[in-house]
């Protein structure tokens, strides 16, 4: 399960280069 | 900032991005390409815009899988920014992190670190210690990190982002419960498990306070029963036909943020057997089971 929850997260792409 | 993305430009990405969601990069990529050139011709190579449009083709190469593309794009369109609106930005700082997302990608995490690392300089700068875009940074680096192994810096980088959501956001933000299970599962991969244990505590209590107020002698988190259910296991056994204690109310409470409850349900449940505490074991993985 714990091993389940390391897969899951993922690195955080960041939308706001698009808004400036 | 000073800059603003013209209104033509974000017409231009939100036509590119309604092809690209449909899979039709022969139509997104080409499009992306033409407007490159046109803005290219009318502004020159040094232009925010410029930059834009190349963060725009990046993201259709990214969701294309071609990462190396995508990172040249964003390695050009990083100059551009830092060329002209100077190095310590906000655009700069988020165009970092799309390149170490994209080298994460690759599996290049040693790359990808000190991307990551000056991006969260900047944020700091700007923003302030305290800030949550200083927090969801904080979050890719301690992954970069986890990657590598480096589980002191993993650590240290998840209590400061824990620091930062309770501090600005308060504690009942999902974020403090899901960065809280990131820190434990930390602590674990050091064997830390008194540390894991107490932040899974942590959790489940916050999320009994949150619905059903303070814990007292009368009103326990979760965990206080199974610990009582396994104290009084001895007694139950001379009494032969113990009735296995109601956790109605706690199945309900697991519903506020089930799948952080969830994990941190079956986590402290794996610790408690660990101990060989099966019957503190067993309530709490009754308990997830319910939540799933």
């Amino acid at each position: 399960d714990q091993q389940n929850v390391n897969r899951q997260q993922q690195l955080e792409w960041d939308d706001s280069t698009l808004t400036y | 900032g000073g800059y603003e993305i013209p209104a033509r430009l974000q017409t231009l990405h939100n036509l590119v991005i309604q092809y690209a969601a449909q899979g039709r990069y022969e139509v997104a990529v080409p499009l992306c390409k033409q407007a490159l050139e046109d803005l290219e011709k009318t502004s020159g190579h040094d232009h925010p815009d410029v930059a834009t449009m190349l963060n725009i083709l990046a993201l259709v190469y990214r969701d294309q899988n071609k990462y190396k593309e995508a990172a040249h794009l964003l390695n050009d369109a990083l100059a551009i920014r830092e060329k002209t609106l100077g190095k310590d930005h906000c655009a700069v700082a988020a165009t970092l992190n799309n390149l170490a997302v994209l080298y994460g990608k690759r599996g290049k995490y040693k790359e990808a670190e000190p991307l990551c690392k000056r991006a969260l300089e900047i944020r700091e700068k700007v923003l302030g210690k305290y800030h949550p875009d200083v927090a969801k940074q904080l979050n890719n680096l301690a992954l970069l990190c986890q990657n590598q192994g480096k589980y002191e810096e993993v650590q240290d980088y998840y209590r400061r982002a824990v620091e930062i959501y309770e501090s600005c956001v308060g504690p009942d933000y999902p974020s403090v419960a899901k960065t809280k299970n990131n820190l434990a599962s930390c602590y674990l991969k050091q064997g830390k498990y008194k540390e894991a244990e107490a932040l899974y505590k942590e959790i489940l209590t916050r999320a009994h306070e949150r619905e059903f107020g303070s814990v007292n002698g009368e009103n326990k988190p979760i965990w206080m029963h199974a610990e009582e259910r396994e104290e009084s296991k001895d007694q139950r056994k001379e009494k032969d036909s113990a009735p296995y204690r109601e956790y109605g109310s706690w199945y309900k409470a697991c519903k506020v943020d089930s799948p952080t409850v969830n994990t941190t349900l079956k986590s402290l449940g794996a610790l408690y057997r660990r101990q060989g505490k099966l019957e503190a074991a067993e309530a709490l993985e009754a308990c997830a089971q319910k939540t799933r």
